[in-house]
């Protein structure tokens, strides 16, 4: 038996809007612990990780490990259906093959629910080490999804420096090119306006633009983005999700054969 | 730049 209840539907909306155009299928592992999910885009070139950690929900029960396979747009479709404040409680079962999503009203006049029907999904689960990263710049996320967008108009990929002064995104293509350097701010009034670049050794990497594009999805989930970089490795783009655990997308680098 | 490398060369399979 698992069931989950979170305060807000409209937290796991965004969370699946936010992905599923890069994924449509994948398995949500459930445990004690919370909910993960990993899936690889259909070219591989690219990785979701999602995690929602079991105490960043009002209730959480799971007997024991449980996966379940869904497509992200059918569930997006019902999810879709819910109330701007309602609450959600996702029950599922091992005797059938269904996920059921109550949504509740605030004042409980209305509860509606969707049944789902789950899949058995075949996918390669890759390990992730944690690994230290050569540099780490936070920024606002409305920002950098700002920059991917307005890169992605003049080129089709991006390449990002960071040195201790400054993080830079250049992109070039037929009509021109264009640099866009963001300076380290900290003395900001709210945190989440602060650009913060923390560098080991300076890298220089090129990712294509429209998965970056893609990844900023996410950025009505969370105010600030961390962007993981390491020279020859994916980047790591992280939304965290606050009280409940984040989604990080990998996207592999372009590399010069 | 030519060369897309593929995720899963970097992250091994569990």
């Amino acid at each position: 038996m698992f069931e989950a209840q979170m305060a807000q539907a409209a937290l796991l909306k965004q969370i699946i809007e936010s992905i599923r155009e890069l994924i449509t299928e994948a398995t949500f592992e459930v445990s004690g612990t919370g909910m993960m999910l990993q899936a690889m885009d259909s070219s591989h070139v690219s990785l979701v990780a999602l995690n929602l950690r079991s105490d960043g929900f009002q209730l959480f029960r799971a007997d024991r490990p449980f996966s379940m396979g869904m497509n992200l747009n059918h569930m997006a479709k019902m999810l879709k259906c819910a109330g701007k404040d309602d609450t959600l409680t996702m029950r599922a079962d091992e005797a059938n093959d269904l996920v059921t999503f109550l949504f509740e009203s605030p004042g409980n006049e209305r509860l509606a629910e969707f049944e789902l029907k789950l899949m058995d999904i075949t996918s390669e689960n890759l390990g992730i080490p944690d690994a230290e990263y050569s540099a780490t710049v936070s920024m606002p996320s409305a920002e950098f999804q700002r920059i991917v967008k307005d890169l992605g108009s003049i080129g089709d990929t991006v390449e990002i420096t960071v040195t201790k002064d400054d993080v830079r995104f250049a992109a070039s293509g037929d009509i021109g090119n264009a640099t866009i350097k963001c300076r380290q701010l900290l003395d900001t009034e709210k945190p989440e306006d602060r650009t913060l670049i923390e560098m080991v050794e300076p890298v220089n990497l090129t990712f294509a633009l429209r998965y970056l594009i893609n990844f900023s999805k996410a950025t009505s989930l969370a105010p600030s983005v961390t962007i993981k970089l390491s020279t020859e490795m994916p980047v790591v783009v992280e939304y965290k999700l606050s009280d409940i655990g984040y989604v990080r997308f990998y996207l592999a680098p372009k590399i010069e054969d | 730049v030519s060369g897309q490398r593929s995720i899963s060369t970097f992250f091994a399979t569990k």
